[in-house]
């Protein structure tokens, strides 16, 4: 079981629609995935059809020890899991700030899981911030993927989270997440600041950066209006094709090691 | 002198694009307008054309009770001032959490300005993100300003500021700042999702809500990348047209109070 965390502090870059559609995708592969959803805004929640539910969140794994096992649902797609989120999952980040263990907590909670239903991937939606849900993301992943907007501010986002966060974690050894991947999304090819961020970002990490580029297509903004994944939404379209390709990338990554 | 918080706690919904480039429109217009940049990202400080510098930037005060003026900085433009942000800002978040009186520090901070050099508004940047960064910028300002953009989680995100973050805030007495504006930004008019928004937001607030949308225009994401705003980038594009018309209404709807 590989515990994969989805972040990038910069905000809309595309983090839960890539949580959301690259497991959708891995499960129609048959691989048995969890999302965990860890932003109090529960956007991935939300998108995969469930209501945010104060009684259903890492909440009360984190803060009052309820095993995590009980917070997970299914989703309406066969072999993916949804640990929701809610806004009380705000609350969390005061409180551990007043403990010593901030960063090991999440760890420690997640444990039990790869005792569980054979899970082959845990992936973890985390919020556009740099608070403690986030860096616990860090502290608790094997591998890091971050969604990088092929906008202006995402080159300064991407040197951030692993120039700064990321690094700084590692060698206080907070973290052992490698950087796995880094996935350029909402590309528009009319756009030649598109293409230079694309191409900056692939010459200095040449082997992180998937080949798979998803594009800016309205359908992807719509899918989660409809509790759907882009791959029932929208299954003939360039929103689908891009993530069962990324999908497919993400395996084949795999098999490489 | 009005102080006023852009916030809005989903992430990439044009936050900064707004306090940036409506302080700059109303820079233009006379008015003498202080940036604050709240997030330790610091986009709007280099939107700006500053660099971001650890030892300028609101940690000082907040943490180490430094005079708040020394923090204060030029633009190249007349009449626009920055407090720039760092990284080191997201310190803060831990510092304060582990004191009683974080939602009121900022607000302590930042009362030697209303005797400084005549500013006409403060117009706040905040994170994307519900700590305490953000809520000291709800608990600090008069007036609030809602950036939403024109997709399916944009809904959620107002109801979520306004109802969940706001109101609680506003019961306990920690906040006094009213809703005084919502403004459409990015939109697609070719995508029947950013209309259907549209009419969702406008029904909902139909006072609140600014007859002026923000389109969705490729010059806004490339201005910060040239350190310019889009008024000197691109003065006769939709964008600055856009940006002037906000600036022109947020003028108008303060002389109707
Ligand atoms: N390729 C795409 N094409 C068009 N719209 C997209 C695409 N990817 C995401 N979106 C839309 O853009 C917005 C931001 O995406 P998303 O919510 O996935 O980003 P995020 O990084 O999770 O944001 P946050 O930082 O707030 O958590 C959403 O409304 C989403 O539906
Ligand atoms: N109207 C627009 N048209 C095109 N691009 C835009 C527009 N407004 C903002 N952008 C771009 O979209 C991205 C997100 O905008 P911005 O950074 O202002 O949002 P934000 O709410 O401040 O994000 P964060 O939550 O990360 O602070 C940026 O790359 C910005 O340049
Ligand atoms: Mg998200
Ligand atoms: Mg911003």
């Amino acid at each position: 079981m590989k515990i994969i965390a989805i972040a990038n502090q910069k905000g809309g870059v595309g983090k839960t629609t890539t949580a959301v559609n690259l497991s959708a995708c891995l499960a129609e592969l048959g691989k048995r995935v969890l999302v965990i959803d860890l932003d109090p805004q529960a956007n991935a929640t939300t998108a995969l059809g469930l209501t945010p539910d104060a009684d259903v969140n890492l909440y009360h794994p984190l803060v009052e020890d309820t095993p995590v096992e009980e917070q997970i649902r299914e989703t309406h797609l066969e072999n993916l899991f949804l640990l929701p989120a809610a806004l009380q999952l705000a609350g969390v980040e005061v409180v551990l700030a007043q403990q010593g263990n901030h960063h090991s907590r999440l760890k420690e909670v997640l444990a039990p899981l790869t005792e569980l239903d054979q899970l082959d991937y845990v992936i973890m939606d985390s919020p556009p911030s740099l608070g403690i849900l986030m860096t616990s993301a860090l502290a608790t992943a094997d591998d890091l993927l971050v969604p990088v907007q092929c906008e202006f501010f995402g080159i300064q986002a991407l040197a951030g989270i692993y120039q700064e966060v990321l690094a700084s974690m590692q060698e206080a050894g907070l973290a052992h997440a490698r950087l796995e991947g880094i996935i350029l999304t909402m590309y528009d090819g009319r756009t030649r600041l598109a293409r230079s961020v694309i191409e900056e970002v692939r010459s200095h990490f040449p082997k992180e950066t998937y080949k798979t580029i998803i594009p800016r297509t309205v359908r992807l903004g719509e899918a989660p209006s409809h509790c759907k994944t882009i791959i029932e939404y929208d299954p003939a379209g360039v929103g689908a094709f891009a993530y069962r390709a990324l999908a497919d990338e993400f395996i084949q990554r795999r098999r490489e090691y």
